[in-house]
């Protein structure tokens, strides 16, 4: 059996919106210690990663590890049905289930709703994504990050991302023209989702298609900080904690010159 | 014009 019960309903509601226009199927894989998805989109240019472990659950039940091939679109609408402070319980059978059922109870206990999900077939490649030294790790608020993504949008379809010592500069163009963004490296760090900190080992210099990060920052609302990890030739990871019980990391490569 | 690799290019199937 396995059975999952979150106090916040309105996390699993933020991470649904944070993967499901970028992964229509996902396989949730859940063992003992964890519930992992991991998936590409459509055209396998991107993937996404998330973890939640058992600690972020107020009970936690994984008799024997179990995957559930996951609608992304079906489970956002019956979460859709839930408030960000209903309690959610997912449960399946750990034998090959084809159902996952979800049980909404309200804050004040009046109200219960459950549903039964049909699980899909997904037959994707699980990925192994290697530990990585990157040259540059770049932390800042996501909300700004959100907003240089959607700014530099309307320039151009890619952005080109600069980090030095001091500062990390996103540029974009197009018909319309040229646009520079830099944020320089905080100096002090006293509120940490308002200040830039560049961790650099040494310059990187990459381009990346905006509609994919457009994509990955529906993850904003999950965490106050983002953390970029860059390095040449290696695909970019766009990071957003979840709380100290987990993550959502993206990764997209960088566009190659012809 | 510069060209999307796919993710799979660098992470192997596991």
């Amino acid at each position: 059996m396995f059975e999952a019960k979150l106090q916040q309903g309105g996390l699993l509601k933020k991470i649904l919106e944070s993967v499901k226009d970028l992964v229509v199927d996902g396989l949730w894989d859940c063992d003992g210690a964890a519930i992992t998805l991991q998936g590409m989109d459509s055209s396998h240019v991107a993937l996404v990663e998330m973890l939640l472990r058992a600690e972020a659950f107020e009970h936690y039940r994984c008799d024997r590890n179990v995957t559930l091939g996951m609608n992304h679109n079906h489970l956002s609408k019956i979460l859709k049905c839930a408030n960000n402070d209903d309690i959610v319980i997912l449960k399946a059978a750990d034998q090959n289930p084809d159902s996952c059922s979800l049980i909404l109870e309200s804050k004040n206990g009046e109200k219960t709703s459950d549903f039964v999900v049909s699980l899909v077939r997904i037959d994707t490649d699980q990925l192994g994504i290697p530990e990585t030294e990157y040259s540059a790790h770049v932390k800042m608020s996501s909300g700004e990050f959100q907003r240089i993504c959607r700014d530099l949008s309307q320039f151009g379809d890619a952005v080109q991302i600069t980090c030095s010592k001091q500062d990390v500069k996103f540029s974009s163009s197009g018909e319309t023209g040229k646009a520079n963004i830099t944020l320089t490296h905080s100096a002090t760090v006293d509120k940490e989702e308002e200040s830039v900190t560049v961790d650099l080992k040494e310059p990187v210099d990459l381009t990346f298609a905006l509609r994919f990060l457009n994509l990955f920052t529906k993850a904003t609302p999950i965490s106050d900080t983002v953390t970029l990890s860059l390095s040449q030739e290696a695909p970019l990871v766009v990071e957003y904690k979840i709380g100290d019980s987990g993550h959502i990391r993206y990764f997209l490569a960088p566009k190659i010159q012809e | 014009k510069p060209k999307q690799p796919s993710i799979m290019n660098f992470f192997t199937k596991a």
